[in-house]
Protein backbone atom coordinates (compact mmCIF):
# COMPACT_ATOMS: atom_id res chain seq x y z
CA UNK A 1 0.00 0.00 0.00
CA UNK A 2 1.33 3.00 -0.51
CA UNK A 3 0.55 6.97 0.68
CA UNK A 4 0.58 9.88 -2.28
CA UNK A 5 0.19 13.64 -0.65
CA UNK A 6 0.01 16.46 -3.62
CA UNK A 7 0.13 19.68 -2.40
CA UNK A 8 0.47 23.47 -2.80
CA UNK A 9 2.82 25.28 -1.10
CA UNK A 10 5.36 28.12 -1.85
CA UNK A 11 7.97 27.74 -3.81
CA UNK A 12 10.37 28.28 -1.50
CA UNK A 13 9.15 24.58 0.09
CA UNK A 14 11.74 21.71 0.83
CA UNK A 15 11.69 18.36 1.48
CA UNK A 16 13.35 17.33 4.39
CA UNK A 17 14.02 13.61 3.47
CA UNK A 18 15.57 11.43 0.88
CA UNK A 19 14.20 9.20 -1.42
CA UNK A 20 14.10 5.35 0.18
CA UNK A 21 14.29 6.98 3.70
CA UNK A 22 12.44 5.46 6.51
CA UNK A 23 10.00 7.76 7.98
CA UNK A 24 7.56 7.10 10.77
CA UNK A 25 4.14 9.11 11.23
CA UNK A 26 4.52 12.20 12.46
CA UNK A 27 8.20 12.79 11.15
CA UNK A 28 8.66 16.23 9.41
CA UNK A 29 8.90 16.20 5.59
CA UNK A 30 9.73 19.46 4.85
CA UNK A 31 9.68 22.94 6.04
CA UNK A 32 8.82 26.56 4.18
CA UNK B 1 15.80 -34.79 -43.57
CA UNK B 2 15.98 -34.14 -47.38
CA UNK B 3 14.73 -37.99 -47.88
CA UNK B 4 11.99 -37.47 -45.83
CA UNK B 5 10.50 -34.25 -47.11
CA UNK B 6 11.00 -35.98 -50.50
CA UNK B 7 9.74 -39.37 -49.81
CA UNK B 8 7.09 -38.56 -47.05
CA UNK B 9 3.47 -39.12 -49.26
CA UNK B 10 1.19 -36.14 -49.10
CA UNK B 11 -2.31 -37.51 -48.49
CA UNK B 12 -5.16 -34.57 -48.20
CA UNK B 13 -8.90 -35.35 -45.92
CA UNK B 14 -11.75 -33.46 -45.96
CA UNK B 15 -12.14 -31.05 -43.45
CA UNK B 16 -15.21 -32.57 -40.89
CA UNK B 17 -18.10 -30.31 -41.50
CA UNK B 18 -18.46 -29.90 -37.61
CA UNK B 19 -14.75 -28.74 -37.83
CA UNK B 20 -15.41 -26.22 -40.24
CA UNK B 21 -18.53 -24.58 -38.29
CA UNK B 22 -16.99 -24.62 -35.03
CA UNK B 23 -14.09 -22.51 -36.89
CA UNK B 24 -16.75 -20.39 -38.06
CA UNK B 25 -17.96 -19.83 -34.86
CA UNK B 26 -14.58 -18.97 -33.58
CA UNK B 27 -14.04 -15.77 -35.83
CA UNK B 28 -17.57 -15.00 -35.74
CA UNK B 29 -16.99 -14.74 -32.10
CA UNK B 30 -13.66 -12.99 -31.88
CA UNK B 31 -14.95 -10.60 -34.44
CA UNK B 32 -18.13 -9.59 -31.55
CA UNK B 33 -15.70 -9.99 -29.30
CA UNK B 34 -13.04 -7.43 -31.06
CA UNK B 35 -16.17 -4.86 -31.59
CA UNK B 36 -17.09 -4.72 -27.76
CA UNK B 37 -14.07 -3.93 -26.88
CA UNK B 38 -13.48 -1.15 -29.54
CA UNK B 39 -16.96 0.29 -28.59
CA UNK B 40 -15.84 0.37 -24.46
CA UNK B 41 -12.30 1.48 -25.48
CA UNK B 42 -14.00 4.42 -27.37
CA UNK B 43 -16.75 5.04 -24.39
CA UNK B 44 -13.76 5.10 -22.16
CA UNK B 45 -11.66 7.89 -24.11
CA UNK B 46 -15.12 9.85 -24.41
CA UNK B 47 -15.66 9.58 -20.88
CA UNK B 48 -11.43 10.72 -20.38
CA UNK B 49 -12.03 13.47 -22.25
CA UNK B 50 -15.48 14.48 -20.91
CA UNK B 51 -13.39 14.17 -17.56
CA UNK B 52 -10.64 16.35 -18.56
CA UNK B 53 -8.24 13.46 -18.07
CA UNK B 54 -5.77 11.19 -20.32
CA UNK B 55 -6.33 7.43 -20.53
CA UNK B 56 -4.09 5.34 -19.37
CA UNK B 57 -3.03 1.40 -19.92
CA UNK B 58 -1.11 -0.83 -18.97
CA UNK B 59 2.62 -0.95 -19.98
CA UNK B 60 5.97 -2.67 -19.32
CA UNK B 61 8.30 -5.59 -19.75
CA UNK B 62 6.83 -9.30 -19.57
CA UNK B 63 6.37 -9.48 -15.85
CA UNK B 64 3.58 -6.74 -16.13
CA UNK B 65 1.79 -8.62 -18.87
CA UNK B 66 1.49 -11.54 -16.55
CA UNK B 67 0.62 -9.79 -13.63
CA UNK B 68 -1.92 -7.80 -15.71
CA UNK B 69 -3.39 -11.31 -16.55
CA UNK B 70 -3.80 -12.55 -12.83
CA UNK B 71 -7.47 -11.62 -11.50
CA UNK B 72 -5.60 -9.68 -8.66
CA UNK B 73 -8.83 -8.29 -7.27
CA UNK B 74 -10.36 -11.91 -6.77
CA UNK B 75 -7.42 -12.95 -5.45
CA UNK B 76 -6.57 -10.03 -3.18
CA UNK B 77 -10.24 -10.74 -1.95
CA UNK B 78 -9.63 -14.17 -1.46
CA UNK B 79 -6.40 -13.13 0.67
CA UNK B 80 -8.61 -10.83 3.20
CA UNK B 81 -10.94 -14.07 3.48
CA UNK B 82 -7.96 -15.80 4.11
CA UNK B 83 -6.56 -13.79 6.47
CA UNK B 84 -10.05 -13.16 8.67
CA UNK B 85 -10.24 -16.92 9.46
CA UNK B 86 -9.14 -17.11 13.54
CA UNK B 87 -6.55 -18.63 14.56
CA UNK B 88 -6.32 -21.24 17.13
CA UNK B 89 -5.22 -19.71 20.56
CA UNK B 90 -2.03 -21.93 20.74
CA UNK B 91 -1.00 -20.59 17.52
CA UNK B 92 -1.44 -16.96 17.71
CA UNK B 93 1.57 -16.17 19.63
CA UNK B 94 3.91 -18.07 17.68
CA UNK B 95 2.54 -17.27 14.32
CA UNK B 96 2.32 -13.56 15.12
CA UNK B 97 6.00 -14.01 16.22
CA UNK B 98 7.21 -15.64 13.06
CA UNK B 99 5.63 -12.74 11.16
CA UNK B 100 6.91 -10.14 12.70
CA UNK B 101 10.29 -11.58 12.68
CA UNK B 102 10.10 -11.71 8.57
CA UNK B 103 8.79 -8.53 7.97
CA UNK B 104 10.44 -6.21 11.32
CA UNK B 105 7.28 -5.49 12.79
CA UNK B 106 8.18 -3.83 16.61
CA UNK B 107 5.76 -5.56 18.97
CA UNK B 108 7.04 -3.11 22.09
CA UNK B 109 4.96 -0.26 20.33
CA UNK B 110 1.90 -2.02 20.10
CA UNK B 111 -1.06 -0.90 22.46
CA UNK B 112 -2.32 -4.15 22.67
CA UNK B 113 0.51 -6.12 23.44
CA UNK B 114 -0.95 -9.49 24.19
CA UNK B 115 -0.72 -11.58 21.15
CA UNK B 116 -3.48 -14.20 21.97
CA UNK B 117 -6.13 -11.37 21.88
CA UNK B 118 -5.60 -10.82 18.13
CA UNK B 119 -8.14 -13.64 16.61
CA UNK B 120 -6.04 -13.16 13.20
CA UNK B 121 -4.17 -11.87 10.90
CA UNK B 122 -6.03 -9.05 9.69
CA UNK B 123 -6.16 -7.69 13.52
CA UNK B 124 -3.24 -8.05 13.88
CA UNK B 125 -2.12 -5.96 10.61
CA UNK B 126 -4.14 -3.53 11.54
CA UNK B 127 -2.87 -3.19 15.24
CA UNK B 128 -2.75 0.59 17.03
CA UNK B 129 -0.30 1.66 18.45
CA UNK B 130 0.75 2.73 22.15
CA UNK B 131 -0.10 6.76 22.87
CA UNK B 132 2.59 8.87 22.54
CA UNK B 133 4.26 6.03 20.16
CA UNK B 134 4.64 8.39 17.41
CA UNK B 135 5.48 11.92 18.33
CA UNK B 136 3.85 15.12 15.99
CA UNK B 137 6.67 16.88 15.18
CA UNK B 138 5.82 20.77 14.94
CA UNK B 139 6.14 21.07 11.21
CA UNK B 140 3.74 22.27 8.41
CA UNK B 141 3.67 18.98 6.83
CA UNK B 142 4.29 15.71 8.29
CA UNK B 143 4.22 12.03 7.65
CA UNK B 144 0.55 10.82 7.63
CA UNK B 145 2.43 6.86 8.28
CA UNK B 146 5.30 4.64 8.77
CA UNK B 147 6.93 3.83 5.48
CA UNK B 148 9.56 4.29 3.23
CA UNK B 149 10.08 7.54 1.21
CA UNK B 150 9.75 6.11 -2.23
CA UNK B 151 9.36 9.31 -4.46
CA UNK B 152 9.09 13.23 -3.72
CA UNK B 153 10.10 16.16 -6.08
CA UNK B 154 7.56 19.17 -7.70
CA UNK B 155 4.74 18.26 -10.46
CA UNK B 156 6.07 19.43 -13.58
CA UNK B 157 3.52 20.27 -16.24
CA UNK B 158 0.78 18.20 -14.70
CA UNK B 159 2.48 14.72 -14.23
CA UNK B 160 4.19 13.12 -11.29
CA UNK B 161 7.60 11.27 -11.56
CA UNK B 162 7.00 8.00 -10.86
CA UNK B 163 10.85 7.08 -11.26
CA UNK B 164 13.33 9.07 -13.55
CA UNK B 165 12.38 9.19 -16.52
CA UNK B 166 8.66 7.86 -16.35
CA UNK B 167 6.05 9.91 -15.20
CA UNK B 168 2.06 9.70 -14.16
CA UNK B 169 -0.74 12.34 -14.91
CA UNK B 170 -1.94 14.58 -12.55
CA UNK B 171 -4.96 14.82 -13.85
CA UNK B 172 -5.32 10.92 -14.47
CA UNK B 173 -4.04 10.05 -10.43
CA UNK B 174 -6.97 12.52 -8.93
CA UNK B 175 -9.44 12.82 -11.67
CA UNK B 176 -10.35 15.63 -14.01
CA UNK B 177 -12.41 19.07 -12.65
CA UNK B 178 -15.42 18.04 -10.81
CA UNK B 179 -18.46 18.35 -12.64
CA UNK B 180 -20.13 19.73 -9.27
CA UNK B 181 -22.51 16.27 -9.41
CA UNK B 182 -21.24 15.56 -5.94
CA UNK B 183 -23.51 13.87 -3.35
CA UNK B 184 -23.53 14.58 -0.22
CA UNK B 185 -21.87 11.94 1.99
CA UNK B 186 -23.39 12.72 5.29
CA UNK B 187 -27.06 12.42 3.84
CA UNK B 188 -26.44 9.40 2.15
CA UNK B 189 -24.83 7.35 4.92
CA UNK B 190 -26.53 5.32 6.86
CA UNK B 191 -25.09 5.91 9.97
CA UNK B 192 -25.57 9.83 9.41
CA UNK B 193 -28.43 11.73 11.07
CA UNK B 194 -27.02 15.06 9.85
CA UNK B 195 -29.67 16.10 6.94
CA UNK B 196 -29.36 18.99 5.08
CA UNK B 197 -32.90 20.10 5.20
CA UNK B 198 -36.24 19.16 6.60
CA UNK B 199 -39.14 19.89 4.98
CA UNK B 200 -43.00 18.80 6.21
CA UNK B 201 -45.16 17.66 3.69
CA UNK B 202 -49.10 17.40 4.41
CA UNK B 203 -49.84 13.82 2.70
CA UNK B 204 -53.04 11.72 3.52
CA UNK B 205 -52.22 8.28 2.61
CA UNK B 206 -51.95 9.58 -1.49
CA UNK B 207 -49.53 8.01 -3.69
CA UNK B 208 -46.83 10.75 -4.29
CA UNK B 209 -44.06 12.25 -6.76
CA UNK B 210 -41.46 13.58 -4.52
CA UNK B 211 -40.55 16.49 -7.21
CA UNK B 212 -44.09 17.50 -7.02
CA UNK B 213 -44.77 17.01 -3.31
CA UNK B 214 -42.10 18.37 -2.17
CA UNK B 215 -41.02 21.20 -4.26
CA UNK B 216 -37.48 20.03 -6.04
CA UNK B 217 -36.10 22.53 -7.37
CA UNK B 218 -33.24 21.67 -10.31
CA UNK B 219 -32.21 24.87 -10.67
CA UNK B 220 -31.09 25.74 -7.27
CA UNK B 221 -29.05 22.59 -7.17
CA UNK B 222 -31.96 21.21 -4.69
CA UNK B 223 -33.62 17.30 -5.00
CA UNK B 224 -36.01 15.96 -2.74
CA UNK B 225 -34.44 12.28 -2.15
CA UNK B 226 -36.73 10.58 0.19
CA UNK B 227 -39.33 10.75 2.52
CA UNK B 228 -38.93 9.31 6.23
CA UNK B 229 -42.24 8.02 7.46
CA UNK B 230 -43.82 8.50 11.13
CA UNK B 231 -42.41 4.97 11.71
CA UNK B 232 -39.11 6.05 10.51
CA UNK B 233 -39.12 4.08 7.18
CA UNK B 234 -37.77 5.49 4.33
CA UNK B 235 -39.49 5.47 0.67
CA UNK B 236 -38.75 7.21 -2.35
CA UNK B 237 -42.12 6.29 -4.15
CA UNK B 238 -45.27 4.41 -3.52
CA UNK B 239 -47.74 5.68 -0.31
CA UNK B 240 -46.77 6.77 2.50
CA UNK B 241 -49.35 7.14 6.06
CA UNK B 242 -48.49 10.56 7.28
CA UNK B 243 -48.68 10.77 10.86
CA UNK B 244 -51.62 12.13 13.36
CA UNK B 245 -51.33 15.38 12.22
CA UNK B 246 -51.03 14.65 8.69
CA UNK B 247 -47.64 15.31 8.01
CA UNK B 248 -44.68 13.39 7.09
CA UNK B 249 -40.72 14.42 6.94
CA UNK B 250 -39.07 14.75 3.78
CA UNK B 251 -35.06 14.67 3.47
CA UNK B 252 -34.05 17.01 0.50
CA UNK B 253 -30.61 16.21 -0.10
CA UNK B 254 -28.48 19.28 -2.27
CA UNK B 255 -27.08 18.02 -5.22
CA UNK B 256 -24.55 20.53 -6.08
CA UNK B 257 -24.77 24.26 -4.21
CA UNK B 258 -21.43 25.81 -6.25
CA UNK B 259 -21.96 27.10 -9.95
CA UNK B 260 -18.33 27.06 -10.47
CA UNK B 261 -16.79 24.22 -11.57
CA UNK B 262 -13.83 23.28 -8.55
CA UNK B 263 -10.55 22.80 -10.07
CA UNK B 264 -8.11 20.63 -7.89
CA UNK B 265 -4.65 21.42 -9.30
CA UNK B 266 -4.03 24.69 -10.31
CA UNK B 267 -2.03 26.74 -7.84
CA UNK B 268 -1.82 30.20 -7.07
CA UNK B 269 0.98 32.90 -8.03
CA UNK B 270 4.11 31.86 -6.46
CA UNK B 271 2.94 28.71 -5.20
CA UNK B 272 3.79 25.42 -7.49
CA UNK B 273 2.26 21.92 -6.83
CA UNK B 274 4.76 19.37 -4.68
CA UNK B 275 4.48 15.28 -4.49
CA UNK B 276 5.14 12.74 -2.12
CA UNK B 277 4.90 9.03 -2.14
CA UNK B 278 5.34 7.13 0.85
CA UNK B 279 5.06 3.13 0.52
CA UNK B 280 3.83 0.92 3.97
CA UNK B 281 6.03 -2.64 3.89
CA UNK B 282 3.71 -5.84 4.81
CA UNK B 283 5.17 -5.27 8.52
CA UNK B 284 4.47 -1.85 9.19
CA UNK B 285 1.78 0.02 10.95
CA UNK B 286 -0.93 0.34 8.63
CA UNK B 287 -3.05 3.08 10.01
CA UNK B 288 -2.61 6.44 8.14
CA UNK B 289 -3.08 10.03 9.41
CA UNK B 290 -3.51 13.70 8.79
CA UNK B 291 -0.37 15.03 7.46
CA UNK B 292 -1.03 18.52 8.75
CA UNK B 293 -3.86 20.79 9.64
CA UNK B 294 -6.32 20.85 6.86
CA UNK B 295 -9.91 20.37 5.39
CA UNK B 296 -11.27 17.30 3.35
CA UNK B 297 -13.89 18.53 0.95
CA UNK B 298 -14.56 15.49 -1.09
CA UNK B 299 -12.85 12.03 -1.75
CA UNK B 300 -13.19 10.26 -4.71
CA UNK B 301 -13.18 6.85 -5.09
CA UNK B 302 -11.75 5.20 -8.49
CA UNK B 303 -12.62 1.49 -8.49
CA UNK B 304 -14.18 0.52 -11.87
CA UNK B 305 -12.36 -2.34 -13.90
CA UNK B 306 -13.14 -4.00 -17.34
CA UNK B 307 -11.60 -5.70 -19.96
CA UNK B 308 -7.90 -5.54 -19.56
CA UNK B 309 -7.13 -4.53 -22.94
CA UNK B 310 -9.26 -1.69 -22.90
CA UNK B 311 -8.63 0.43 -19.91
CA UNK B 312 -8.12 -0.65 -16.08
CA UNK B 313 -8.59 1.33 -13.03
CA UNK B 314 -9.29 0.47 -10.17
CA UNK B 315 -6.67 -2.84 -10.65
CA UNK B 316 -4.64 -4.41 -7.61
CA UNK B 317 -1.24 -4.18 -8.86
CA UNK B 318 1.47 -4.34 -5.70
CA UNK B 319 2.56 -1.49 -5.38
CA UNK B 320 6.91 -2.78 -4.11
CA UNK B 321 9.29 -0.78 -5.34
CA UNK B 322 10.13 -3.64 -7.52
CA UNK B 323 6.47 -2.97 -9.21
CA UNK B 324 6.85 0.97 -9.51
CA UNK B 325 10.18 0.20 -11.25
CA UNK B 326 8.71 -1.72 -13.51
CA UNK B 327 5.06 -0.72 -14.46
CA UNK B 328 4.23 2.64 -15.84
CA UNK B 329 1.38 4.45 -14.22
CA UNK B 330 1.30 2.02 -11.57
CA UNK B 331 -0.42 4.73 -9.08
CA UNK B 332 -3.04 5.67 -11.54
CA UNK B 333 -4.15 2.18 -12.35
CA UNK B 334 -4.44 0.83 -8.93
CA UNK B 335 -7.95 1.07 -6.82
CA UNK B 336 -7.23 4.20 -4.75
CA UNK B 337 -9.44 6.76 -2.62
CA UNK B 338 -8.64 10.61 -3.39
CA UNK B 339 -9.06 12.99 -0.65
CA UNK B 340 -9.64 16.15 -1.87
CA UNK B 341 -9.04 19.73 0.28
CA UNK B 342 -7.46 22.54 1.29
CA UNK B 343 -4.41 23.57 3.40
CA UNK B 344 -3.20 27.13 4.95
CA UNK B 345 -1.12 27.04 1.43
CA UNK B 346 -3.70 26.02 -1.35
CA UNK B 347 -4.81 22.86 -2.66
CA UNK B 348 -4.01 19.51 -0.75
CA UNK B 349 -5.01 15.71 -1.89
CA UNK B 350 -3.59 12.98 -0.05
CA UNK B 351 -4.56 9.80 -2.14
CA UNK B 352 -4.37 6.24 -0.13
CA UNK B 353 -3.66 3.40 -2.99
CA UNK B 354 -4.47 -0.18 -2.58
CA UNK B 355 -2.03 -3.04 -3.37
CA UNK B 356 -3.47 -6.58 -4.04
CA UNK B 357 -2.33 -7.82 -0.26
CA UNK B 358 -3.41 -4.57 0.73
CA UNK B 359 -6.59 -3.92 -1.04
CA UNK B 360 -9.00 -2.60 1.53
CA UNK B 361 -8.44 1.35 2.43
CA UNK B 362 -11.06 2.73 5.59
CA UNK B 363 -11.62 5.90 6.20
CA UNK B 364 -12.50 6.51 9.74
CA UNK B 365 -14.92 9.70 8.83
CA UNK B 366 -16.60 7.86 5.76
CA UNK B 367 -18.51 4.83 6.81
CA UNK B 368 -19.73 4.58 2.78
CA UNK B 369 -16.76 3.82 1.41
CA UNK B 370 -16.23 0.14 0.26
CA UNK B 371 -13.55 -0.62 -1.61
CA UNK B 372 -12.44 -4.02 -3.42
CA UNK B 373 -15.43 -4.68 -3.96
CA UNK B 374 -16.41 -7.53 -6.50
CA UNK B 375 -19.77 -4.64 -7.61
CA UNK B 376 -17.60 -1.65 -8.91
CA UNK B 377 -18.47 1.14 -11.87
CA UNK B 378 -17.27 0.96 -14.72
CA UNK B 379 -13.61 1.24 -15.93
CA UNK B 380 -11.85 4.86 -16.26
CA UNK B 381 -14.97 6.38 -13.82
CA UNK B 382 -15.00 7.21 -10.06
CA UNK B 383 -17.49 7.97 -7.36
CA UNK B 384 -17.21 11.22 -5.50
CA UNK B 385 -18.79 12.61 -2.37
CA UNK B 386 -18.81 16.15 -1.15
CA UNK B 387 -17.67 16.18 3.20
CA UNK B 388 -19.47 19.71 3.18
CA UNK B 389 -22.33 18.82 5.48
CA UNK B 390 -19.62 17.46 7.69
CA UNK B 391 -18.61 21.17 9.07
CA UNK B 392 -20.94 23.78 7.18
CA UNK B 393 -18.91 26.34 9.02
CA UNK B 394 -15.38 25.00 7.21
CA UNK B 395 -16.92 23.59 4.04
CA UNK B 396 -16.05 19.63 4.73
CA UNK B 397 -14.30 17.81 7.63
CA UNK B 398 -11.34 19.27 9.42
CA UNK B 399 -8.30 17.17 10.67
CA UNK B 400 -5.40 18.17 12.59
CA UNK B 401 -1.71 16.91 12.02
CA UNK B 402 -1.46 13.66 13.78
CA UNK B 403 -5.21 13.01 13.15
CA UNK B 404 -5.64 9.21 12.36
CA UNK B 405 -7.93 9.21 9.15
CA UNK B 406 -7.78 5.28 8.52
CA UNK B 407 -5.93 2.50 7.12
CA UNK B 408 -5.11 -0.25 4.89
CA UNK B 409 -6.41 -3.94 5.59
CA UNK B 410 -5.59 -7.25 4.21
CA UNK B 411 -7.35 -8.25 1.59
Amino acid sequence: STVVLVFEAPLGFRFGVQAGQKVRMGQALGEM
Amino acid sequence: LKNAWNATQVKWYPIPVGLGIAFIGFQHSRHIRKREWQRLREEAEAQAEAQGRPRVVVEGPWQVRVAAALPLRSLSRLWGWFNNLNIPRPLRIPGFKLYSFLFGCNLEEMKNPDLRTYSNLSEFFYRELKDGARPIENSPLVSPSDGKILHFGVVEGRNIEQIKGKTYSLDALIGGKSAGNTTDILASSQSANIVNEEKFANINDIPYSLDTLLGSDPAAGVKAESIVGPDGTVRTKGKLAADTTGNARAILKRTDLEPEVRDHHRPAEGHGLFFCVIYLAPGDYHRFHSPTNWVVEARRHFAGEFNKDVELHGELFSVSPYMVKLLENLFVLNERVVLNGRWQYGIFSMIPVGATNVGSIKINFDEALKTNRREDLPGGTYTEVSYRSADPFVGGKQLVPGEEMGGFCLG
